[in-house]
C-alpha cells in the first residue's frame, strides 16, 4: 500500500520537522515584510496542504489560477540530515484577493508525495495504473489526516485541502477554495 | 509494502532529478575548490548512497566514523516544485584518507527514506515493528537497485552501498567500506 508509506514519510520526514516552526517563521516574515503584514489573520498561520484527487500538480500556484500571485518565501530552516549538511526546508507565501478586492496572504503547497503517485501510475514497472491511483490519493489523504489528528506538535498548524477534480473547467477554482478555507478560520 | 513505495519515491522525487546533474556539479566544485581537485578519480563521480541494514542513520558521517571529515557542499540545484518556489537540493562532499595517507574526496549520504522506516518502526500506529523493518530495508534496496538498473539517465552516476550491521563494533567500518568501493571504481 504505497499511499500508507508515503503519508508516513511526508509526516515523519517533513511535516513533523517544519510545522512546529511555522508560527515563528510567519511572525519573522511579517516583521521583515511590512507590506504583507496587514493581510494575515489568526487562521492563516497554517500550512495549506493541497491534495488534488487527480494528482495534477502545478509547480507554481499561479500556473493553476491567475488570481493567485507568488509573494515571497518564508525564512528557511536549515538542518544536517542523513549525511546531507545544511539541508534547506522552506515554504512559499502566496497572495489572493477576495470578492471585495482585499488581499489575503497565506502559505500553501501541494502534497509533494502525490507527484510520486502520479509518476508511478505512468511507469509500467511500478505496479499500478490511473484507476488505482485515485484510490491511493484517498488512502494518502485519510492516513495523513489520522496521523496529523494525533500529532500534538503539529496541532492547529496545518489545513488539509482535498481538491475534487469536478471543477476543473473553472479557472479560479483553486483561489475560491483557498479563500473559503481562509474565511472559515476567522 | 512500504519499502516499494519509498524506493519509487526516492527515485522519482529525488535521484531522477539530481543524478543527471551530478557530474557537472562535481566539475564545477573542483573548479572552485582547488585543494580538493587532486583527490577525485573517474570512479568518484558518483553519489554513494548508504543503505544501513539496521537503519541507524547519522546526520553527519563523521559522527559515525572519525576518519571521515566533512569538506564542503556541492553547488545547489534550485527548482520550483509542487508550489514550493526555489526548493533546494544539494549533496555533501566528504574526505577520507587511505592506508597510505592519501586523501580521497567523495559525495555520500544515507538513503533518507530509511529514516522513515526507522521512525515508523517506533510508531505503534504505523503498523510494523523492528523485526519487519529489516525485511523492508532489503526490499527497499532490491527495488531501488532494479529501478536504477533500468534508468538510462542515472546510469553510472551512483553506487548503492548496503551496510551490514555485523561490524558495528569497528569504529572505522564506514570509512574502510567507502575506501573499498572507491578503489573498485579505479
Ligand atoms: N537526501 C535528500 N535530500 C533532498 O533534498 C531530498 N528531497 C527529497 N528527498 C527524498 O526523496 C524522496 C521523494 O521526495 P518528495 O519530495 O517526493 O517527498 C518528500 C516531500 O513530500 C517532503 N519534503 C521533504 N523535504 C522537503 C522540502 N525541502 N520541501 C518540501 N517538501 C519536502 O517530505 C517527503 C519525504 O522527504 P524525505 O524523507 O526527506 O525523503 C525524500 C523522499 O524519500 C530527499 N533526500
Amino acid at each position: 500500500n504505497v499511499a500508507h508509506g508515503l503519508a508516513w514519510s511526508f509526516y515523519l520526514g517533513y511535516l513533523q520537522l517544519v510545522l512546529p516552526r511555522l508560527e515563528d517563521s510567519i511572525m519573522q516574515f511579517r516583521g521583515t515584510h511590512q507590506s504583507s503584514s496587514p493581510f494575515w489573520s489568526r487562521g492563516s498561520y497554517k500550512l495549506l496542504i493541497l491534495v488534488p484527487l487527480n494528482t495534477n500538480i502545478a509547480n507554481k500556484l499561479e500556473s493553476e489560477d491567475s488570481n493567485i500571485r507568488f509573494y515571497d518565501n518564508l525564512p528557511e530552516t536549515v538542518i544536517d540530515r542523513a549525511g546531507v549538511r545544511r539541508r534547506v526546508y522552506k515554504h512559499s507565501v502566496y497572495r489572493v484577493q477576495d470578492g471585495k478586492g482585499k488581499p489575503h496572504d497565506f502559505v500553501a503547497e501541494y502534497a509533494t508525495p502525490l507527484l510520486t503517485l502520479y509518476n508511478m501510475s505512468h511507469e509500467s514497472s511500478a505496479g499500478f495504473g490511473e484507476a488505482e491511483r485515485r484510490h491511493q490519493v484517498l488512502l494518502f489523504y485519510r492516513t495523513l489526516q489520522d496521523i496529523l489528528d494525533r500529532s500534538l506538535e503539529c496541532r492547529n498548524r496545518y489545513t488539509l485541502i482535498l481538491l475534487n477534480d469536478e471543477h476543473e473547467e473553472d479557472p479560479h477554482f483553486l483561489s475560491k477554495t483557498i479563500l473559503r478555507y481562509l474565511n472559515q478560520q476567522e
